[in-house]
């Protein structure tokens, strides 16, 4: 009976060696059947990057072309699946947007190029392919990264869509202040005040089990933060859209009300330390918006406080937040039509889009900066609860 | 000494589309 004798890891080399007839085993059991929510949880993040890698890495060694060709089509074919079947989990096309990211990261690290070797151990520069460029790989599998992160994007924006306007508009937490409802005005959300509304909380809540499963994952800082910057700007955009279509969102405690909100999602910011990654920047416009439902609106002072205030709300804005300003006590007064006028006067010259509602599907580029590791390959071993017990380590 | 490492093949890759017409595996019964 054969007896195994365990290696020392300085003498395995990074490679998993496997048969051509089991790629599609490989594929089907590390990217298919994959539950990110169950086995995932307590593997290293990237796992299943490494593995495809230490994968590629053996079948360049034999200098085996169609094998490298046909396991990196299986390979981007298989995450497209994956994310066919199960592109509105966020965990799952989370999970695969930081592997992906991750297995493009390697094939620049390990590419042989001097320019992605800054950073490699001597033993890592030994474990450069060696027989084949997959620069043009590279791209492609950079196109795949970044349609998983616009799924990620939609998969997140339909989660957070329903909290918004409950928790960024209606729902009140200042006590006090905005107890009086303004005059003449129904409340609007009577219905789903009470019973399941979402409130801020909720919204930060969302915003941290976002955050917590990406890190999970292993994500990318640099891409962590293009999310984060995303999410604020669906929350900043639908917030404004939704205060410029409800006469019951502009009032002086509605204005109170969103500062609030907006500098609960900055201490979000700063407690990820997250302040830099200019999400708070994309939430200007809102921020504009709520100075305005507070500041004075009825003398040329005014009318010139408010012109160089609101310098990221276009006209049409300033002029539909004026225009519903409702006051909510016998203390304020409704705005005149001539200091709208005067408002309007002043804005004439500006270059700007006539545009009343912020476009909420806008996507900001995204970008993968290269990002190496540390991880030596020949250290790595595969947990027996992936089912790829017919890989060899080399 | 080591022999200087020989220059690698670049290998032509085709775009995610065309990726997807190919159907590599996904033939019936495929994972």
């Amino acid at each position: 009976r054969a007896v195994s004798i365990p290696r020392r890891e300085k003498d395995f080399q990074g490679m998993l060696e496997y048969k051509r007839q089991d790629e599609l085993k490989l594929v089907k059991n590390l990217i298919l059947e994959l539950k990110p929510r169950g086995v995932a949880v307590n593997l290293i993040p990237g796992l299943p990057a490494y593995i495809l890698f230490m994968c590629l890495r053996h079948a360049d060694y034999v200098n085996d072309d169609e094998k490298v060709r046909t396991l990196l089509a299986s390979t981007i074919n298989c995450i497209k699946k994956i994310l066919k079947k199960r592109g509105d989990d966020f965990e799952t096309v989370s999970f695969w947007l930081a592997n992906t990211c991750r297995f493009l990261h390697c094939l620049k690290q390990y590419s042989g190029d001097e320019v992605f070797m800054k950073h490699n151990s001597a033993r890592q520069n030994e474990h450069c392919l060696s027989n084949f460029d997959l620069a043009e790989y590279r791209q492609v599998i950079s196109d795949l990264a970044i349609q998983i992160y616009q799924q990620l994007i939609k998969c997140m924006e339909n989660i957070l869509q329903a909290m918004i306007v409950s928790g960024m508009l209606e729902h009140e937490t200042i006590q006090g202040v905005s107890g009086v409802k303004p005059t003449g005005l129904r409340k609007r959300t009577s219905s789903i005040a009470d019973e399941g509304m979402y409130t801020l909380e909720s919204i930060l809540r969302q915003l941290g089990a976002f955050h917590s499963t990406m890190c999970q994952h292993g994500t990318d800082p640099e891409l962590i933060k293009q999310v984060v910057k995303q999410q604020f700007y669906i929350i900043g955009a639908v917030t404004l859209n939704n205060l410029l279509l409800r006469k019951d969102m502009c009032s002086w405690s509605k204005g109170m009300q969103i500062r609030y909100n907006v500098s609960q999602l900055e201490e979000w910011l700063r407690d990820k330390n997250l302040m830099a990654c200019g999400a708070k920047e994309t939430l200007e416009p809102l921020i504009q918006a709520a100075q305005l439902l507070q500041v004075k609106k009825k003398t040329d002072e005014d009318a010139e406080a408010i012109c160089s205030m609101c310098h990221a709300l276009t006209t049409a804005q300033i002029v539909k937040v004026l225009n519903l300003y409702t006051p909510v006590n016998e203390f304020e007064e409704r705005v005149s039509v001539s200091f709208i006028r005067t408002i309007q006067t002043r804005l004439r010259g500006r270059c700007e889009s006539p545009q009343l509602l912020m476009d909420t599907k806008v996507i900001y580029p995204v970008t993968f900066p290269f990002n190496p590791s540390a991880l030596a390959l020949e250290t790595i071993q595969i947990p027996s609860s992936l089912n790829l017990g017919f890989l060899v380590r080399v | 000494l080591r022999a200087p490492p020989r220059p690698r093949v670049r290998l032509k890759a085709p775009t995610l589309a065309e990726m997807e017409e190919m159907n590599v595996w996904e033939e019936e019964g495929s994972p």
